[in-house]
């Protein structure tokens, strides 16, 4: 997170700290799943060599800490269909879910965040949290640290694309936050962890977004997996029971 | 003599018949028919020379040792002795019939022509037990020492009972060894009661009725078994047996008391030395239905189902609890309880006890708990909890528009187990509140 700051324990208690191909993040649905970016698994330009050990850990705010508290065995890695490893330039599907072994005891240090159910959502304008244990003004955070962004409009986001002559896909299956004026953003290891809006009308925080790319660190905008989009397929994969 | 052949019917004829007889002629029909018959003997037709006294021709008829008659003429002739339509019977199978002519037929110097006789004969059965009451009367010796039995051709002897047919088929021996009474009731006595018993007798009778019957036995007057007074029963003696098991030996002129033998199986044995000269003795015997004790609870929960009057051999209940009750054995729980009385007239089974059902330590609920709304720790039928979730972090799932205490509450039920009214045995469920920190993220810099 660059330009944000530390978070204290119970801010975001669906934090979860994953480490697979490096640091991630992810947040915690119900109690025994990880919402998280594809990418985290399933990197770009990487090539596979083997299955890569998944750790996942929750509840604290503290990168030490949380690893204290022992790791999660995940039973399960469940990967979108349309996400594509092979093409960097594309993080269409950047979402994954991994089930836990054993549910969590939820507290206050660890509790699920819920899913959207409506565009507003996706206001321009609308402020949301974004939160992670990845680097910061280039250094390695010990802490989980947050920063707070607006959800930008979406034309603004395509010209600045263009502008740079960049040819990655911004699907209508994303959403993009931040401004090129702000020393705010999201970044490397990161990824994964979700953006999380105040829904004032139902008191409660809902996700709307997953963090998932950026051309460098708050140099502009970053780019989110829009979950609204994803409802259906994430309550297919978790089962929901009655 | 002519002999007719030994069947049950046929005629006997004049020579010649029928026409005129020759003179001078004398021949013997010997009629017999099979042992056991009498011979009966009619004629059809009759024409002899009548005479006086039938000194000329004549028929004869004998049998037995004895004439039956002698005869000749016609029927309407002033002379002679015609049989007419008489029947002749013997006593035994034969019978004679003799045929007799002088050497002329004439009348008045004219030759007269006689067409002689057709008689018939049948064998007609012999009662000899009939003729064993006139020959008792007229001999000492009976065909039968017993009782005799006519059938047609013969008879057969019997005893009374108590004493076996000889091998002569005539005579009978005291043999008592095997008496059987199987009827629910009658009567039994030592053998010619109340003239003296024979001596030598080894008698045995058996009283068998069905099970569940008890048997008393109730000894008439008079009853007098040869006895000696410094010694028990040294000459004659009853054993009473009941289920193989000696209930006492009897002797003297003092009837016993009567006797319940609490048992369904009774042996009166009965021994007799060579002499003496009582009269006996007799009982009646009668047999009750065994009952049962009146089937009563062990505690106020326990049902007796149909609880009858009284229950006898076979009768059975059934015993059930009340609702929220378990019957138990000692410490076996039962589904069902039946008791069948036996034929000792005891139940077959204990009456058992109804315990109150017990559904035991409540489930733990996952991300939850329960209290008790009734007595703390108490899990036994109609004992309440309600379950509930750990919150703010939890939330009981709910449907129908159900307050989270309905679902959350359970009753330990007749069934023994803890059912919520609307899920029945189903546990609730905590899911996951999400969105709620309970510290969110707070800026105050603005």
């Amino acid at each position: 997170i660059v330009g944000g700051q530390k978070a204290k324990l119970g801010n975001f208690p669906w934090q979860a700290f994953t480490n697979i191909h490096g640091r991630g993040g992810g947040a915690l649905l119900g109690d025994r799943w990880i919402l998280t970016a594809a990418h985290t698994l399933y990197p770009k330009e990487y090539e596979a060599q083997g299955n890569a050990t998944v750790d996942v850990f929750l509840g604290h705010v503290n990168v030490e800490e949380i690893t204290k508290l022992a790791n999660h065995p995940v039973r399960r890695v469940s990967i979108h269909p349309d996400y594509r490893q092979e093409e960097s330039h594309n993080f269409e599907g950047d979402i994954a879910l991994l089930e836990l072994e054993n549910s969590v005891t939820l507290g206050p240090n660890l509790l699920p965040i819920c899913l959207p159910d409506n565009e507003t959502f996706y206001d321009q304008g609308l402020m949301g949290y974004v939160s992670g244990f990845g680097i910061t003004e280039e250094r390695l955070s010990h802490n989980l640290r947050f920063v707070r962004l607006p959800v930008a409009k979406r034309e603004d986001c395509e010209r600045w694309l263009r502008k740079k002559n960049r040819k990655d896909v911004f699907s209508e299956n994303m959403f993009c936050s931040g401004d090129p004026t702000l020393k705010q953003d999201a970044c490397q290891g990161d990824s994964g962890g979700v953006f999380a809006v105040r829904d004032e009308k139902n008191d409660r925080w809902v996700a709307t977004g997953i963090i998932s790319w950026g051309i460098g660190c708050s140099r502009g905008y970053g780019f989110y997996t829009k979950l609204l989009n994803y409802v259906d397929w994430i309550k297919k994969e978790m089962e929901e029971e009655d | 003599s002519v002999f007719t052949p030994r069947k049950l019917y046929g005629e006997v004829t004049s020579p010649l018949y029928p026409k005129p007889y020759p003179d001078n002629f004398e021949t013997t029909t010997v009629i017999t028919v099979p042992t056991g018959y009498r011979v009966k003997l009619v004629f059809r037709q009759f024409d002899l020379e009548p005479s006086e006294g039938c000194f000329y021709d004549y028929v004869k008829i004998s049998a037995d040792k004895k004439t039956l008659g002698r005869f000749c003429g016609q029927l309407g002739s002033p002379l002679g002795n015609p049989p007419g339509r008489k029947e002749f019977m013997s006593q035994g199978n034969k019978m004679l019939l003799t045929f007799h002519t002088d050497f002329s037929n004439e009348e008045n110097g004219t030759i007269m022509f006689y067409k002689g006789f057709l008689a018939y004969y049948q064998a007609v059965d012999l009662d000899e037990c009939a003729s064993q009451l006139n020959l008792v009367e007229e001999s000492p010796q009976p065909l039968c020492q017993h009782l005799c039995h006519n059938y047609v051709g013969g008879y057969f002897c019997s005893c009374r009972p108590g004493y076996e047919l000889q091998k002569d088929r005539h005579s009978c021996q005291a043999e008592c060894s095997s008496e059987l009474f199987t009827e629910p009731s009658g009567y039994i006595s030592s053998l010619e009661y109340p003239r003296p018993y024979p001596p030598d007798l080894r008698c045995n009778y058996s009283i068998r009725v069905e099970r569940g019957l008890t048997l008393q036995l109730k000894f008439l007057e008079p009853f007098e078994i040869d006895d000696h007074e410094q010694v028990h029963c040294p000459y004659d003696q009853l054993q009473i047996y009941a289920n193989k098991r000696n209930i006492g030996e009897f002797c003297g002129k003092q009837r016993p008391e009567p006797i319940d033998t609490s048992s369904n199986s009774v042996d009166l044995l009965f021994f007799t030395d060579e002499s003496g000269d009582s009269q006996g003795w007799k009982l009646h015997y009668t047999s009750r239905i065994i009952k049962c004790p009146q089937p009563k609870a062990l505690d106020s929960f326990t049902i007796i189902q149909d609880l009858q009057p009284q229950y006898e051999f076979r009768d059975y209940f059934i015993a059930t609890c009340k609702q929220g009750y378990q019957l138990m054995e000692g410490k076996q729980a039962l589904l069902s309880f039946t008791a069948v009385c036996q034929d000792d007239g005891t139940w077959h089974r204990a009456m058992p006890r109804c315990k109150i059902k017990d559904c035991g330590q409540p489930r733990s609920l996952p991300n939850g708990a329960f209290n008790y709304t009734t007595t703390t720790g108490v899990n036994t039928y109609q004992a309440r909890i309600q379950y509930y979730c750990h919150e703010p972090y939890y939330k009981m799932q709910t449907r129908d528009g159900r307050s989270k205490s309905e679902r959350g509450q359970y009753i330990c039920t007749a069934q023994g187990t803890w059912k919520n009214e609307l899920a029945g045995e189903k546990m609730p469920r905590c899911l996951p509140v999400c969105g709620k920190p309970v510290n969110p993220v707070e800026q105050k810099q603005r």
